[in-house]
């Protein structure tokens, strides 16, 4: 299967309803300093379930837009849903060319909710779903962040260790 | 426990050699480089430590710290690659990978990247116009100053033909 | 000490706005961004920690981590010339500082050293063609395989003209 | 002043005698990955007395061209001269035009010589020679390493103190 495209809606440096895609098999990134590209790669990580600091962010509140420093009166929501095309025959019941829908919110208070198909449903079976198409969230063994990958060539042996054993 | 390790010690061993080779062939060095991987502890595998080498073409062996900032790049490519291919994601995101490499090795990941991506997609952001030549979209990020927001723009370059993409 | 340590800070944070300016200044924003430094201990200076904050054109006050990778380099550079300016050595040697910047900040830093290079000799070491078309001089380093080694070749690009450099 | 040329003998990956430069007011190092660009820095921070754990090495042998394994057979010495032009007026006693060698070496047992006109000298001597010219080993405020430069954004306010009071 792969990737569609992604909705976002006020997160990060990504303001009010936006659409990016359609994705293909080999998609680039482009644009200036300062743009947004890794902002993208963050949203991409976040509706995945990945952890807020692994996402240059200290807090759930960090990731919604806040770039007007309204931050403390318009107390926003954010949302990344992730639409993703099953290949044939992937999942059960799931005939080629539907579409699954992942979606994450942070609400007003800063807590997060996961729906699938726009239902809300627990972080357990959110993560079930991921892991049916093949994403391993822990092991995080399909996303580079910016800079790290010099840093993977000299991982210590004990840290190779530790990454095969999450990931088997 | 032991069963599950070694299952994926010997694929990621035996993948990481195939890879690594393809990522540094040339024309002038048709074999490539070699990349193993060895354990400290056979018994008991996952308490012990798993050492990763790797060497470019024509060069002998040598502690990975020695190797300069482009080589180390390839060589860590090589082992993610290696890694993935064990439980592949449907999807692969990478940000600025090629920010050490000169354009010959640019060339070769990004044809690398472009030769797999039916197995996997890929989502890579690059500020280099020779890595992304060979996608099949682009997608482009820019700050709208007046909103004071990112906003993307898509061009699916399978509408253009290879003129124009020169 | 307090004397010395005063010094070195009052001309940097003053040289840092100056250089920061000129790195992030456009046509469109002429203004170019704002940096500067701050004291925690204002009467033992020493003791306490020295805060930099740098803020591109047209974006607000932020964290130093909340930057990106491309927006951190440009701060760094202004923080180092700015140190570089109080004592100044006679040369700086710099290794693939371009690796996170886009086409146009490449463009900006190479020419502030182009500027500045009679003040202060430069060996840049860079694997983008958009960095070294603004210098004196080339230096080519290559490996020899049958040799197993490394040789130089120096080219002196004032000899071309504009033209040819093209 | 300006470096006008580096001379080297079996350093790092500059096997036997070269000489590299001449250097101008802006100078460019490019070539292929695993080329020799950042031996070349090492050679240039090595012959400036920086430590050898800066320049990817343990200990100085390590400095010395080994890339043939014969590293224990023939015990080579190697040797970085840096040839230095002062401005008209910058150092007492020399006229404008006359150049200054600052050499070092490493010779078969691992020791290494300081050199200044090809006469050896003490450390402090060396140094002092260089303090002249303006060169302070101790800060490295002019020599950025490869994959170091984001970071130096970062530094902790502690650290900042600590590279001020190293200069100032
Ligand atoms: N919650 C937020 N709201 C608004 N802006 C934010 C938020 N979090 C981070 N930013 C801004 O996002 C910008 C960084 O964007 P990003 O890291 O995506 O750039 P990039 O395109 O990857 O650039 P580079 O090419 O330099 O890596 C910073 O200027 C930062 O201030
Ligand atoms: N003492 C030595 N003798 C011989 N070769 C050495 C020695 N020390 C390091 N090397 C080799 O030097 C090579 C690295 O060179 P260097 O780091 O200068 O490359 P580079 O041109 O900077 O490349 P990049 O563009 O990838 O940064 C490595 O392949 C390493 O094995
Ligand atoms: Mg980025
Ligand atoms: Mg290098």
């Amino acid at each position: 299967g792969r990737i569609v495209r992604v909705e976002l809606k006020d997160f990060k440096t990504y303001r009010g309803a936006q659409t990016v895609g359609p994705f293909k098999p080999f998609t680039a990134i482009m644009g200036p300093n300062g743009g947004g590209k890794s902002n993208l790669m963050d949203a991409i990580s976040f509706v995945v379930g990945v952890q807020t600091k692994h996402l240059r962010g200290e807090q759930l509140r960090d990731l919604v837009y806040n770039a007007d420093g309204m931050r403390e009166k318009t107390r926003r929501e954010a949302l990344v849903r992730l639409i993703y095309e099953p290949a044939a025959g992937e999942l059960e019941g799931v005939k080629a060319g539907e579409e699954i829908e992942f979606t994450r919110t942070i609400n007003a208070n800063g807590t997060c909710k996961y729906m699938l198909q726009g239902r809300t449903v627990s972080r357990d079976a959110y993560d079930k779903r991921l892991r049916d198409i093949g994403v391993l969230v822990r092991a995080r063994n399909f996303l580079v962040f910016q800079g790290d990958v010099e840093s993977i060539a000299s991982k210590s042996t004990r840290q190779l260790t530790q990454f095969f054993e999450d990931i088997s | 426990r032991y069963e599950k390790f070694m299952h994926m010690f010997e694929h990621v061993s035996s993948t990481i050699e195939k890879i690594y080779r393809e990522l540094t062939k040339s024309s002038r060095h048709p074999l490539g480089g070699n990349a193993y991987l060895s354990l400290d502890n056979t018994d008991e595998p996952y308490l012990g430590g798993i050492k990763y080498n790797a060497m470019p073409p024509t060069k002998r062996f040598r502690d990975m710290d020695q190797l300069s900032g482009g080589e180390k790049t390839v060589a860590a490519l090589a082992l993610l690659f290696a890694i993935h291919s064990y439980h592949p994601a449907p999807f692969f995101v990478m940000d600025e990978v090629d920010a050490a490499l000169d354009n010959v090795n640019v060339a070769k990941v990004s044809s690398y990247i472009q030769r797999n991506s039916n197995n996997f997609q890929c989502l890579v952001i690059s500020l280099k116009d020779n890595f992304y030549d060979q996608a099949d979209a682009l997608v482009g990020v820019y700050r709208e100053v007046r909103e004071n927001c990112s906003k993307t723009l898509t061009l699916d370059m399978s509408l253009y033909s290879d003129e124009t993409k020169r």
